[in-house]
């Protein structure tokens, strides 16, 4: 994996192919978990980089649920060769890793990410058929069962936000609701999106604050002030329904809802000249800046226990 | 493969609460086939569209009639989409030899 290209865009083969390579390379710290299958077959796979112990408490990182936002995928793909790069090498990350295990989803939603390569770029959704509908496809992002079916998704099978006919009713979203119920000891979740620059924390569904709001605001704050320090970009943060809009079924509202105080959403760069079709020139420096502002995160979930 | 020459991504800047709910009603016209990428959120959040070519002179002339700004943030998808392409199978062109 030394000579594999961060900086262009893959197929799923290829990522599939990278976690196999990396696997190989350090029998000792990183294994591949399939969690799944998706809606027309596909295995869902899951790095598990962990120094030992039996069910340590764990930190969760996903990217790619929505297929065509590339860059996250890429980046997820960096962020697993930075961990057996740092591993041992950076004190901060090692001290993590020593106690903690983490999970690493590359490819979240397979079947979309795979039709984004051979049918259509600018697929977002899963690509299971809907009974009655000429329209496929349910947004993994409005299907968790935390206010499902409520404003702030459509029921419009023909929608890019629709909710799908019931909570988890997407493979590729029960896959991961059952993993994290039957570990039980994620700490902290962080779900990859992009773009437009954000961080964010639950609620999206409701008003009404997050009961940790203060904490998960301040630890936004030092989170992105990190990620800025490397090339000065600028992410605004902040509960999903101020700082975008209402959003319901979403991800981290059914984790934080699981009692995994540290749920965060991102928005990767950019703010708007690309949008999801970001250069592979960005990639590296993307999965960079982000890197510092999830070893903030994971350096808070480690020193407050709870 | 689905093919997007003309399709252009609008930024739409709300001003109030009433345009954003005149940009909403535009996402209920299902044959216009708009892909919001940022959807309608609240005044001062910008509102990023898709817009396929058959599509491009209603929507327009809608935001013009309602007083509504926008920017053209992406001229025409597809071309984005052919340097994607090239840059991958560049890398990959190289990867084989």
């Amino acid at each position: 994996t030394d000579t594999f290209n961060y900086a262009t865009y893959h197929t799923l083969d290829e990522i599939y192919g990278f976690m196999d390579m990396l696997v190989a390379e350090h029998p000792n710290l990183v294994s591949k978990l399939q969690i799944g299958k998706t809606y027309e077959g596909r295995p869902i796979y899951v790095l598990k980089f962990s120094t030992g112990g039996n069910n340590r408490p764990a930190i969760w990182i996903d990217t790619g649920i929505h297929s065509r936002e590339w860059v996250t995928q890429a980046s997820g793909i960096w962020f697993a060769k930075k961990i057996t790069q740092d591993y041992g090498q950076n004190p901060a990350f090692t001290a993590i890793l020593d106690k903690m295990d983490i999970f690493l989803e590359i490819v979240t939603n397979p079947d979309g990410f795979a039709f984004t390569h051979s049918k259509n770029r600018l697929w977002r959704k899963t690509r299971s058929i809907t009974a009655g509908s000429s329209c496929v496809g349910v947004d993994p992002n409005r299907n968790w069962d935390a206010g499902f079916g409520k404003a702030g998704a459509s029921s419009n099978p023909c929608s890019e936000t629709y909710h799908g006919k019931f909570a988890n009713s997407e493979t590729e979203v029960k896959s991961i609701v059952d993993f994290v119920k039957s570990h039980g000891n994620i700490k902290a979740f962080i779900s990859i999106h992009s773009y437009s620059q954000l961080l964010l924390y639950p609620y999206g569904y409701t008003t009404d604050p997050a009961q940790d709001q203060a904490e998960l605001d301040e630890l936004a704050k030092s989170a992105v002030t990190a990620l800025a320090s490397l090339y000065g970009t600028k992410f605004k943060y902040g509960s999903i329904i101020k700082a975008i809009y209402r959003a319901s079924g979403g991800t981290i509202d059914w984790t934080y809802n699981q009692g995994i105080k540290y749920s965060y959403t991102f928005e990767l760069r950019d703010t708007g000249r690309y949008g999801f079709l970001l250069p592979a020139s960005q990639i590296v420096p993307t999965a960079q800046e982000t890197w510092l502002a999830l070893l903030t995160i994971m350096d808070h979930t480690l020193k407050h226990p709870y | 493969k689905e093919d997007f020459v003309g399709h252009q991504v609008l930024r739409i800047s709300v001003a109030d609460e009433a345009q954003v709910q005149k940009v909403t009603e535009l996402e209920d016209l299902e044959h216009l086939q708009l892909d919001f990428w940022r959807g309608p959120a609240q005044p001062g959040s910008p509102v990023d569209v898709r817009v396929p070519f058959p599509s491009l002179q209603a929507v327009k002339v809608f935001l013009e009639a309602h007083g509504i700004k926008y920017t053209i943030m992406i001229e025409d998808v597809q071309s984005l989409l052919d340097e994607e392409e090239e840059q991958m199978f560049a890398f990959q062109a190289r990867a084989a030899s």
